[in-house]
C-alpha cells in the first residue's frame, strides 16, 4: 500500500500524479450544474473531484490516470455492529473496463487527543507540583476492507486492512486500493465495504451521511470505446422517440393521428366497395348487345379469379378488328383491341 | 449557409445535449461544436478535398461514364477528435469517459 498522501487540497490518487493546487474551490460552473443534477450541495467532494478531473482533461488533455474512463463511487453508510460502515456498489462497472487504478479517498477527522492522564500527587514530595503526564499517543486509524456478492448476507471476504497514523489535523487521504478492487472484481463481489476503525466507539451521530463521506475512484481502460458507437452504450439512454408513438405499421385506426386515421378510413371504404368496380376493364360496359344478350353473362363472371395468368398476346395479323371483340365461350379469357388493353394498362 | 463552398468542406454545427435529450445525465459538457462534412466530390476534385485513390479513380470512372450508376465519392470525416463527458451512470454515480470520434477536424472525398 502506499504511503498515506496527506495533504489539505483536494484529494488525488495517491500514485504521484500531480497534486490540485488549490483547495475546496470547485472549477467553473460545471460544479454548479453538477451539483443542481446530482441534488447535491457543492460540498459533495467526490464530484468535486471529477470536475477536477474534468476541467484537468478539457483544458489540457490529459488522459485521466492514462485511461479513458474514470468512475466515482458514493458510500452508503450503514451502522453495523455499532460500527460506522461504508458500502460501495461497483456493478456499474462494464465488463470491457480494464481497471487502471482505484484510489479510497477519506477525510481524517483531527485527532481527537485523549486528555492528559491526571496522576494523583504523592503526599510526601512537598514541592513537587502535581506533574500531568503527557497524553498518550493518539489512536490509529485502521482501515479495512471486505467485498461481498450482491445477495450476501455475510460480512463478505477481507480484503485488507491497512493501519495509518493520524494526520495532524483533519484533512482528506487517499490509498490505493487497486489490488483490492481487481481481486473483489475477478471473484465477482461488486460490493465493497470499508470501515474506518479507530478503535474508539464511534460517536453517536456517526450514522449520519457526512460531506466528508468516503468515496472510491477506479481508473480505467475501456476497450469497447473505440466501437463505432461507443457514445450509445453509456449515454443513449431512450430512443429519440418518446415511448408510446406508434409503429407506422399499426392499425391506422389506432394512430392517433387523425390524418392517419382518415387516410386509413378511406382507403379501406375503398376496399370495401372491392376491386371489382375500380379494376374494371373499359369497354366491358360497352360489349355489343348481341354479346350480352346472348351470353347473359353478368360483370363478376367474367373473372373468375381476382388474378388473372397474363395470355401470350395473340399475333398482329389474327388479331380481330375493332368492335369485334366476341367472347369464345370455350374460354372464359377475354380479347380487347389494342386501344382497350392501353387504356387498361394506363389505367 | 449560402456562402458554404461548393465542394466538400467542414460545416459548422453546435450539438445541445438538451437538444437530444441527454442533458439530464449529461453534466458536463452542455453543448458542444461537433461539425460536420457535406460538398461535392466530383471530377475533377481540387487538392482540398484530399481524395484518396480509390476517390478519384471513381470520379474519373464516373465521369467517363464507362459503367453506369456510379455514386460521387462521399463527402466524409477524415480526422476527428474527442470530447470528455461527464454525467451520472444509472447509479448517480459521476463517471468521466473520453469518447473518440466526437467531433470534425477534416472532411475528406472517400
Amino acid at each position: 500500500n502506499h504511503p498515506g498522501h496527506s495533504w489539505t487540497g483536494l484529494p488525488v490518487i495517491a500514485d504521484g500524479v500531480q497534486r490540485d493546487k488549490d483547495p475546496q474551490h470547485p472549477p467553473g460552473d460545471a460544479a454548479a450544474a453538477a451539483a443542481t443534477a446530482l441534488g447535491q450541495g457543492p460540498q459533495d467532494m467526490v464530484t468535486v473531484h471529477m470536475l477536477r478531473l474534468y476541467e484537468k482533461y478539457s483544458r489540457r488533455g490529459a488522459r485521466p490516470g492514462g485511461g479513458n474512463t474514470v468512475r466515482s463511487f458514493r458510500a452508503r453508510l450503514e451502522v453495523v455492529d455499532q460500527k460506522a460502515v461504508y458500502f460501495f456498489n461497483l456493478t456499474s462497472m462494464q465488463d470491457s473496463e480494464m481497471i487502471l487504478t482505484a484510489t479510497f479517498h477519506f477525510y481524517s477527522e483531527p485527532p481527537r487527543w485523549p486528555r492528559a492522564r491526571e496522576m494523583p500527587c504523592k503526599p510526601r514530595a512537598k514541592n513537587a507540583s502535581c506533574r500531568l503526564l503527557p497524553p498518550g499517543p493518539p489512536a490509529r486509524l485502521h482501515l479495512l476492507f471486505r467485498s461481498l456478492s450482491q445477495n450476501a448476507a455475510t460480512h463478505g471476504l477481507l480484503r485488507g486492512a491497512m493501519a495509518l497514523a493520524p494526520p495532524p489535523r483533519g484533512l482528506w487521504q487517499a490509498k490505493d486500493i487497486s489490488s483490492i478492487v481487481k481481486a473483489a472484481r475477478r471473484d465477482g463481489e461488486l460490493l465493497l465495504s470499508a470501515q474506518l476503525d479507530s478503535g474508539e466507539k464511534d460517536l453517536p451521530g456517526v450514522s449520519r451521511p457526512s460531506p466528508h463521506a468516503p468515496y472510491i475512484l477506479v481508473y480505467a481502460n475501456d476497450l469497447a470505446i473505440s466501437e463505432p458507437n461507443s457514445v450509445a452504450v453509456t449515454l443513449q439512454r431512450y430512443d429519440p422517440f418518446p415511448a408510446g408513438d406508434p409503429e407506422p405499421r399499426a392499425a391506422p385506426n389506432s394512430s392517433a393521428d387523425p390524418r392517419v386515421r382518415r387516410a386509413a378510413a378511406s382507403s379501406s371504404s375503398a376496399q370495401a366497395s372491392g376491386p371489382l368496380q375500380d379494376n374494371e376493364l373499359p369497354g366491358l360496359d360497352e360489349m355489343p348487345a348481341h354479346v350480352h344478350h346472348a351470353q347473359h353473362y353478368h360483370k363478376h363472371e367474367f373473372w373468375s379469379s381476382p388474378f388473372r395468368a397474363l395470355k401470350p398476346r395473340p399475333g398482329r395479323k389474327d388479331r380481330r378488328k375493332k368492335g369485334q371483340d366476341v367472347v369464345t365461350t370455350s374460354s372464359q379469357m377475354l380479347d380487347f383491341d389494342e386501344k382497350t388493353m392501353q387504356k387498361a394498362r394506363r389505367r | 449557409q449560402w456562402d458554404e463552398p461548393r465542394f466538400c468542406s467542414r460545416r459548422y454545427l453546435k450539438v445541445d445535449f438538451a437538444d437530444i435529450g441527454w442533458n439530464e445525465w449529461i453534466l458536463s459538457p452542455k453543448s458542444f461544436d461537433a461539425y460536420y462534412c457535406a460538398g461535392a466530390c466530383e471530377f475533377p476534385m481540387p487538392k482540398i478535398v484530399r481524395p484518396s485513390n480509390h476517390a478519384t479513380i471513381q470520379s474519373i470512372v464516373r465521369a467517363v461514364g464507362i459503367v453506369p450508376g456510379i455514386p460521387e465519392p462521399c463527402c466524409v470525416p477524415d480526422k476527428m477528435n474527442s470530447l470528455g463527458v461527464l454525467f451520472l451512470d444509472e447509479n448517480r454515480n459521476v463517471v468521466l469517459k473520453v469518447y473518440p470520434n466526437m467531433s470534425v477536424e477534416t472532411c475528406a472525398c472517400r
